[in-house]
This record gives C-alpha cells, structure tokens and sequence, in this order.
C-alpha cells in the first residue's frame, strides 16, 4: 500500500510543475504537493500551492477565480498522466478564464490531443476555446413542445482552410 | 484508443433514437443555454457506470425523456458509447434503464449492462473499462458543470483520498 | 409583522413574472413564488418555480446552468424593486449565459439604468456584456513584485461614437 | 442617488493611495484573471460594513496590502465610498482598519467608521446607510463571484428569510 501510494504521488508531484509553468506560459509560476506524514501519507493529508507567475508564496484561497481554475486544470492533467484514462469529458471549464488564459488551455490540450496522449471533449460558450476544436458538435433544441427535444449537428472544422485552429468564427 | 461516438434511446433531451458523433481527437460541443449539452455530458457519465447523484436526477427513472414532466414517452432508456482502441477494432459499452416490477404498486429502476450487446454483470462490466483505463470511481477525468475550481480546493485529506483511488 | 412579511411577499411575486419574461424575451415564461403556510407565511417556506419558454413545469432542479443563472436575476431584480437599494455589484453573472442571454441581460439593465431605478456595476470578462456599459474601468497588475499591485484605467465609452451601446471592442 | 467613486488606502491589492472613478450609471470593471476586480468588489462591500468571512479573508488584517505575503506595507487600510444624492449632495463614507493594541504579544484589529470625517459608531453608520437603501443584511444588491446560480437555488426557508430582511 505504502509503496503504490508513493509511486502515484512522487509521479504527479514530479509533473505538476512543469504542467502549471505550461498552463501559464511562465517559467516563474509554481505548483507543489505535499504530504503532511513522510512514513504513512495515506494516513494524513497531502498539500497542494500554486505560486502564480512573479508572485510570492501565499495561501491557495488567496487565489482569484481564474488563477484556481489553472490550479485545478494543473493538477487534473498531472493526475492523469500517472493514470491515463483515454478521454477527458469537460464541461464549461473555461467560465472563469480569460481570453488569454483560455488560449493557453487550448494549446496545452491541442498539444496533448496531437500527440495521442488522450482525447478530449470540451462543452464550451466562449469560441476562444472551441475555436480551437477539430470538430464541433452543435446542440439545438426543437422550438415549442412541452419539453426540451435536442438534437445535434456536427462539423468538421478540419475541411476548412485554416481548420479550427481559432478561426472557426466564421463558419459556426 | 477514443470514443468513436455515442447512441442515445430516450435519454433525458433526447428523444427517439440519435447517434452523435463521430468524437475526433479535440471535439468541442457548443450551443445555446437549455440546449442539452450538460445532458450529453450526463449521456456519457451514465454509461460510464456514474451513480445517479451525479447525473442531477433522483432516481434512474428521471433519465427517460419527457419523465420530469410526468409524461415519460418510454419505459426505458439508454446509452451506448462505441471505444476504438488503438488497433482500429470497435467495442460498444452499453447501459440501459428497465423497468424492474417488484409486484403491487411500487416499481424497481434497474440498469442493464452489456458489452458489444452481452449483457454483464455491474462488477464485470466496471473492470472491463478499467482494463481500457476508465476508473469511473476516481473520476478524474470527468469535470461536471461549475466543479472545476473545487478541484483546486480540496482539503488535504481529500486529496489524499483522490491518490488511493489512482493507486 | 404579518402585514410587513405580506406587503413584501406580495409586491415581489406580482413583479417578478413580468421581469422573467423580460430577461427570457418570450411572454411564454413563467415565474411563480408560493408561500407554504398562508396564516403565517413568515414561519414556512416559500417556493420558486420559473418555466423557461415553451416548456412545461418542472422543479426548478432540472434547469441547466443558464437558466438557474435566468431564474436567479428574476429574483434579484424583482426584490430590488421593493427594496431599492442605490446600486448592484454584480461579480461575473455572465459566466453560464450564452451571448444571446447576456445581451438580454444586458439590454435590461441599460433600461433599467438609464430610467435611473438602479446604478449597476458590473465586473465581466466578456466583451459581449461590457460592451454595453457608459464607462469601463480597466484593472492592470504592475509585473514583477512579490504580490500582486493593482491600478485602474478608466474610460468613458460616451465619448466615442456609438457610444457604449455593444460596439466598444475596438477601444479595449 | 449613486456611488460616485472609492478612494483605496492599502486595501488588498490597490497599494498606496488610489482613486477609482468616477462610477456612471452602467459601469464595467474588466481585466486578466488576477489583476484585482474582485478586490475591488470587495472594497464596495468592506466599506459597506459586510464582515471578514465574506471578503474571503480570515481577519481584517489580512486585507492590508501585502499581508498575505506576510509583509503587510501598513498597519491600516482604508476605502471611503463617495455616494451623491439626487440633489447632487456628496456624502463620503469610509471604514478604515486599525490595530488595537490589547498589551502583551496579541493585538486586535478593529473598523473605525466615519460619515464625512465625523466618526460613527458601526451601528450608526449602518443606520445611515439603511436610509439610502443600503441594508448589508439583506445582500440584495451584491452578487459575489460564483454566487448567482445559488440565489435561485436556496431552500424555501432561506428564501423566507430574505423576505424577513427586506421587510
Ligand atoms: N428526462 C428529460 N426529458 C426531457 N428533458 C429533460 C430531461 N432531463 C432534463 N431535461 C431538460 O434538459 C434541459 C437542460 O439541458 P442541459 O442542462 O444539458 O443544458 P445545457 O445545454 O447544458 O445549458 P447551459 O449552457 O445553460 O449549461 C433542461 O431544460 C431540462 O429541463
Ligand atoms: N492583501 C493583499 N495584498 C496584496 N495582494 C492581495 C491581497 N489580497 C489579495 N491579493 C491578491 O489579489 C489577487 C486576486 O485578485 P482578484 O480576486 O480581485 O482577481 P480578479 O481580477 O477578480 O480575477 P478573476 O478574473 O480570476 O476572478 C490575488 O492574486 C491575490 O493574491
Ligand atoms: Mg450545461
Ligand atoms: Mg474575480
């Protein structure tokens, strides 16, 4: 037990930072975990801190809005890397997020997506982020009728010229 | 491997038979308010093994469509989600809400699994995803609605917690 | 205390359909407050139920996102009308709105604030909000430097010529 | 009547002495995640007298300049809200932090509240505000971030409540 709990957590604890640096495209940002009991960690807590680019070490509920999104984002990748499921399935993640921060998300994941390390389906409003999509699955539902009745469209945005990498604005 | 795409029978919005897909490597899902896309979400959720708390229903029986309504247009319902691995060969995970008469008045809402149409036991069925890397328990890579700044501020102790399901 | 509980009560729930029709655009939405124990109302619940155009009653945990977000400012609103206070401070309400719905929003509030009923400052990321707006106040950190140092920049979108009204991206 | 501008000593962020402002009657305050629009959301409810748990801080001190960093650059902070009536009349309301020191190592932080330079009592000065409209319990003017879903979303109990307050 000891040793598979050590094996997860010395993996994601190794990654995270190089994660959080990338989210926020800043060599000086940094994120590190912690376990509050060295001989059993299952048995206690374990710490997590972000240190946003050029700021000093402060308490996590310091963090604004938009910073504890790209925390959470951080530690959800590194997890995932130690214990790769094949898809991601996020559901308007990028509410709190500005419009450059929302490009640093979508470059992170079209990275990832392009190198096969996993698949990832966004539910989005903000074209900042599913502009950056390969394909784009439209959701509308039929007008009257006593309940919601949806249906979708899909869209390879691949077909067009510049081919979803942000510029699918035009078509949608 | 990915999923290919998903096949809803009278699940929640949608109604009738409808296949959604195909997924490609970064597939984004848009629309307006009320359309339905937190219930797509839901569509996978489900199939995946997801407990009902975490489908925003009560009981597996509010999944039918029109149910909330009172007028639920089916005794069932249903999501099948088709994986392709990284061989290009087709597996189909189906979950399937029937309706289970435990005599007199009050009915049981049962779920049914199957894997390339043969029906499964729950336990054989959840070991068969975690095989192809799906731990439905950990849950880490599912992020609902509104859920993902708490990811962030978890307390310690839930963060240990989420690493004993990954190990 | 039963008269003061009952005038509040009943100036709200007379209001507030008119004001969720108003924020949905479509006569066909309902909302609705019920007291549960009409002797002394001020000792029971009372309930709120919002019918989203063309649909039918359901509890009110069945709607999405966007809707909770709808049905919310209803109530919002529709209190401050009894209660006037001078001014809303509104922290991202736009966050689960689709671009449709922010413009409704948006076009309340303008009517609103410029029949002088209420100040509204709102904070957003979306320029399809901010857009509306007579004056933006800008925030900027000063890089570097151990914690974050805040400053403002204030622009009065008046000045330019179509003033404020949806058109400001171009001077952000 | 409408909220004029703020004047911030030392207030979270907002280092020094800043004036923001002036505030029309539709105002935006927009900018990068991190830059500050919520501390200044803050800064409206401080001055308003709202208490530490809803200004996301464990103690008044905490909102001084620097302090999260333990380097706190004052040993005050200060907002003063200038409000002007329908008559063009400007009242200035402020709150401003100061140590209290209880002898020994442990100090306490107190508000001092002022109505146009003239110290107030809090309960005063919260009277005063009720006859503007401004009643802090109630919370019907101020959604902070995250919160709006939930104002739809109370119990029947809690939405009677906020009928109690308003009443
Ligand atoms: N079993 C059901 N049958 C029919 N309609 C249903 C059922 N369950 C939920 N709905 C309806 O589906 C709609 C909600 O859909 P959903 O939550 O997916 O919206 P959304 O597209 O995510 O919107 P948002 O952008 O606001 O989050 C609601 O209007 C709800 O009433
Ligand atoms: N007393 C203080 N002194 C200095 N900086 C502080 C103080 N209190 C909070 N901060 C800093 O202010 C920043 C947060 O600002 P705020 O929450 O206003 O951001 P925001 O503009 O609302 O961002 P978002 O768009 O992500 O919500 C944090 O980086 C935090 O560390
Ligand atoms: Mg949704
Ligand atoms: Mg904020």
């Amino acid at each position: 037990r000891y040793d598979e709990f050590t094996r997860a957590f010395d993996h994601v604890s190794s990654v995270i930072d190089n994660v959080y640096k990338k989210l926020c495209n800043n060599t000086s940002a940094q994120a590190f975990l912690g376990v509050d009991n060295s001989e059993e960690p299952y048995l206690d807590g374990i710490s997590y801190n972000c240190i946003a680019p050029s700021k000093r070490y402060r308490p996590m509920d310091n963090l604004s809005g938009g910073e504890k999104t790209l925390a959470a984002l951080a530690l959800l990748f590194s997890i995932h890397s130690f214990q790769p499921a094949p898809f991601f399935v996020l559901d308007e993640i990028d509410a709190a997020l500005d419009n450059t921060n929302i490009g640093r998300v979508a470059n992170h994941i079209t990275e990832e997506t392009n190198s096969n390390r996993f698949q990832c389906i966004v539910i989005s409003l903000k074209e900042e982020l599913y502009g950056h999509c390969e394909s784009v699955i439209g959701i509308y539902s039929e007008p009257g009728g006593e309940c919601t009745i949806s249906h979708t469209v899909t869209l390879d945005l691949t077909q067009f010229p510049t081919g979803g990498r942000g510029q699918s604005s035009s078509f949608i | 491997g990915r999923l290919e795409r998903l096949e809803l029978d009278n699940f929640k919005s949608y109604k009738g038979h409808q296949i959604i897909g195909p997924f490609m490597k970064f597939t984004a899902i848009i629309g307006p308010n009320g359309a339905g896309k937190s219930n797509l979400m839901d569509a996978i959720s489900f199939v995946l093994g997801e407990q009902t708390r975490n489908l925003r229903v009560r009981s597996l029986k509010e999944l039918i469509h029109g149910a909330p309504i009172g007028k639920p247009v089916s005794s069932t319902a249903r999501v099948v989600a088709v994986y392709v691995d990284s061989n290009g060969e087709e597996t189909s995970y189906s979950r399937t809400i029937v309706e289970h008469k435990t005599g007199g008045e009050k009915s049981d809402w049962k779920s049914v699994y199957r894997i390339n149409d043969k029906t499964k036991s729950a336990s054989e069925y959840m070991n068969a995803l975690e095989e192809i890397g799906i731990y439905i328990k950990a849950r880490n890579f599912l992020v609902f609605q509104g859920a993902v700044e708490s990811i962030a501020m978890k307390t310690p102790k839930e963060r240990t917690q989420l690493f004993e399901e990954i190990s």
